[in-house]
C-alpha cells in the first residue's frame, strides 16, 4: 500500500474559514451590536483552533505510524542485504563443496603447514577461494601463492572476528587481479584467499604450485607445475594419507617384509 | 481570551500542522523508495 499524502483528509487552510469581516452595509450594522460581533468571531476563532489541533494530533500520529514503518522496512532491507545473510545464500549454494571442504579439514591425516590446501572454483569463473593452512599466532595475513601483491585495504567484517585484507596485483594496472584474504571464521587455523579474475602473466615463482605432489620415494612434498582442474579434494587426501603411511615405521617395515617375502617366494620357483 | 492571543496560537498550531504535513510527506516519499527497493 503507497502512502500518499495527498489523501489525507487534513485540511491545512484554515485561513480561508477564518472568520472574514463582513463587508456589510449600513444597515445590518446598525442591526448587531459590536460586541457581539466580537463574541461571534472568537468563537469562530476557538472552533478553528480546536479544529487545526485535533488535525495537528492526527498529523503526529500518522507520522509516528509511517516512521515506524519506514524504519521497519529499512531494517527488513539490511538484513537482506548484510554479509551474513549474503553469506547464507552463497553456502546454500556451496553446500555440498563446502561439506567436502569440512571433512578433509576435520581429517587427521594432514600437513603440518603446506603451502596451499585446495583450490575450489566458485560458480563465476574469474571467482575462486584457495585455503591456506597457517599458524595462529601469525596474523600478516600473508599467502604465497606464487604472485606479488599490494595490500591496498583492510577491514572488520561483523561476520568474522578476524579482519580481512584487500591485495591487488603488483603488476596493477596492467593485471586486474584482486584477492582478499581473511582467517577462516570455522577453523582459525586456515586463511582464505579470495580471488577476483585471472593473471595475465606468469607468476614469480611459476614452479611452485598450488597443487601438490607426493614423491613416496622420499616421503616428503615437493612442489610441481600446476595443472589445471587437477586435484579434486579426494585426490589430496588419498595422497596425504600415502605420505603420512610412508612416515610410519610400522607401516615402512611390513611393505618390506611383504617385498622380501615376495622376492623369496620368486626366488624358489 | 483576547482575539489576538487566539489568532496567535492559531497561527503557531497551523505552522506546525505545516512542518508535520511536510514531514509526512517526506517520509511517504522515503517509504515509498524503500518499498520499490525491496520489491
Amino acid at each position: 500500500m503507497d502512502y500518499d499524502p495527498n489523501t489525507n483528509p487534513f485540511d491545512l487552510h484554515f485561513s480561508g474559514k477564518l472568520p472574514k469581516k463582513e463587508v456589510s452595509d449600513s444597515s445590518s450594522a446598525d442591526v448587531k451590536p459590536k460586541w457581539l460581533v466580537k463574541d461571534d468571531e472568537v468563537s469562530l476563532l476557538q472552533e478553528e483552533l480546536n479544529r487545526v489541533n485535533s488535525e495537528n494530533k492526527k498529523l503526529t500520529e500518522t507520522l509516528a505510524r509511517v516512521c515506524e514503518k519506514y524504519y521497519a522496512l529499512q531494517d527488513l532491507l539490511k538484513e537482506l542485504q548484510s554479509p551474513e545473510h549474503v553469506k547464507f545464500q552463497n553456502q546454500k549454494l556451496t553446500k555440498k563443496r563446502k561439506q567436502d571442504l569440512d571433512d578433509f579439514v576435520s581429517s587427521p591425516v594432514g600437513l603440518s603447514c603446506g603451502p596451499t590446501i585446495e583450490k575450489i572454483t566458485s560458480e563465476k569463473a574469474t571467482v575462486s577461494t584457495a585455503y591456506f593452512h597457517t599458524e595462529k599466532s601469525d596474523t600478516s595475513l600473508t599467502v604465497k601463492d606464487g604472485y606479488q601483491w599490494r595490500k591496498y585495504g583492510q577491514k572488520i567484517t561483523r561476520d568474522n572476528p578476524s579482519p580481512r585484507a584487500y591485495f591487488r596485483c603488483s603488476f596493477s594496472p596492467s593485471c586486474l587481479v584482486k584477492k582478499k584474504v581473511q582467517r577462516s571464521a570455522e577453523d582459525p587455523s586456515f586463511v582464505v584467499a579470495t580471488y577476483e579474475g585471472t593473471h595475465n602473466h606468469p607468476g614469480q615463482h611459476a614452479s611452485v604450485s598450488r597443487t601438490v605432489k607426493l614423491d613416496l620415494v622420499q616421503g616428503v612434498l615437493e612442489p610441481v607445475e600446476e595443472k589445471k582442474e587437477r586435484g579434486t579434494i579426494q585426490e589430496v587426501l588419498v595422497q596425504q594419507m600415502a605420505s603420512s603411511l610412508t612416515k610410519d615405521p610400522k607401516f615402512t617395515a611390513a611393505l618390506a617384509a611383504a617385498i622380501s617375502g615376495r622376492f623369496i617366494e620368486q626366488s624358489r620357483t | 481570551p483576547p482575539t489576538s492571543a487566539l489568532v496567535e496560537e492559531l497561527n503557531r498550531v497551523s505552522a506546525e500542522n505545516k512542518k508535520l504535513s511536510e514531514m509526512l510527506t517526506l517520509m511517504c516519499d522515503n517509504y515509498n523508495v524503500l518499498r520499490k527497493q525491496l520489491v
